[in-house]
């Protein structure tokens, strides 16, 4: 084991599970907002749920390539992406937005401004989300790194209701060793580079929970038409 | 888990899953 560890940290070597991350990447998903619809509060959240159900059906096509998430009995898939499906989505919108300055870009043809959060009643995520994009920014975060601690974020995603913990946990150690190697490769001048990246975690579980509880009020509300499987997730978070 | 039907059977579809 120590010596394969010793191995994997040379530039040679590429890194397997980073490859095949990158690789099981989801295509990119347009909004297309309605436009029959007049612009309003209504029209932005049901586009944006209508984009969020599209994008979960690629993230768990997506799950299933992470090497290792397909051996984990089918019950405990559930409960991983019943967990972290809103970590995922709130993740690609922030890896997204990281060139454009104070904007979301949910989708290519669909970047939201504070002004236009706001006018959709959601200022608060806006700024959350930002936060974390100002995080990364900083850190100039990488595509390798972005689908590694994505895979992560699923894998930790803390579910009350896995059966087998120690398959979780074989999970998450082989996704953190993927990412160590990288960093040992990549970024050697910055050793604490990994933990920095694994310190971001908990402002994207906040930042999802806060989400969930929006969007279940917007559920609840009822003036939002929504898709099956987003109703589904949703509900398996309340 | 009996309320989860869309997950369920998208997990069900095979597509090409990666085994360590």
């Amino acid at each position: 084991e120590p010596h394969r560890k010793q191995a994997s940290c040379s530039a040679q070597e590429e890194n397997k599970v980073v490859t095949l991350l990158l690789g099981a990447e989801p295509e990119k998903v347009c909004a297309m907002p309605d436009p029959a619809l007049p612009d309003s509060d209504i029209k932005a959240l049901t586009t944006l749920c209508d984009l969020a159900d599209r994008e979960l059906v690629l993230n768990i096509s997506w799950a299933k390539h992470i090497p290792g998430f397909s051996s984990l009995g089918l019950s405990d898939q559930m409960s991983l992406l019943q967990s972290a499906w809103m970590e995922i989505l709130i993740l690609r919108v922030a890896f997204r937005s990281l060139l454009c300055e104070d904007k979301l870009v949910f989708a290519e043809d669909y970047i939201m401004d504070a002004e236009q959060a706001e006018s959709a009643g959601l200022l608060e995520l806006h700024k959350a989300i930002l936060q974390l994009v100002r995080r990364y920014r900083s850190m100039r975060l990488e595509r390798e790194e972005f689908v590694t601690l994505k895979a992560i974020a699923l894998a930790n995603s803390d579910s009350m209701h896995i059966e087998d913990v120690e398959a979780v946990q074989g999970l998450q150690d082989s996704l953190h060793e993927a990412l160590l190697d990288y960093e040992c490769v990549h970024h050697s001048e910055d050793p604490r580079r990994t933990g920095k990246l694994i310190m971001t975690l908990p402002l994207l579980r906040q930042t999802s929970t806060k989400a969930v509880r929006h969007f279940c009020s917007i559920k609840q509300d009822g003036r939002v038409p929504m898709h099956k499987l987003f109703l589904e997730l949703l509900d398996a978070n309340v | 888990k009996e309320k989860h039907k869309i997950l369920h059977r998208l997990l069900q579809n095979s597509s090409s899953p990666v085994d360590l």
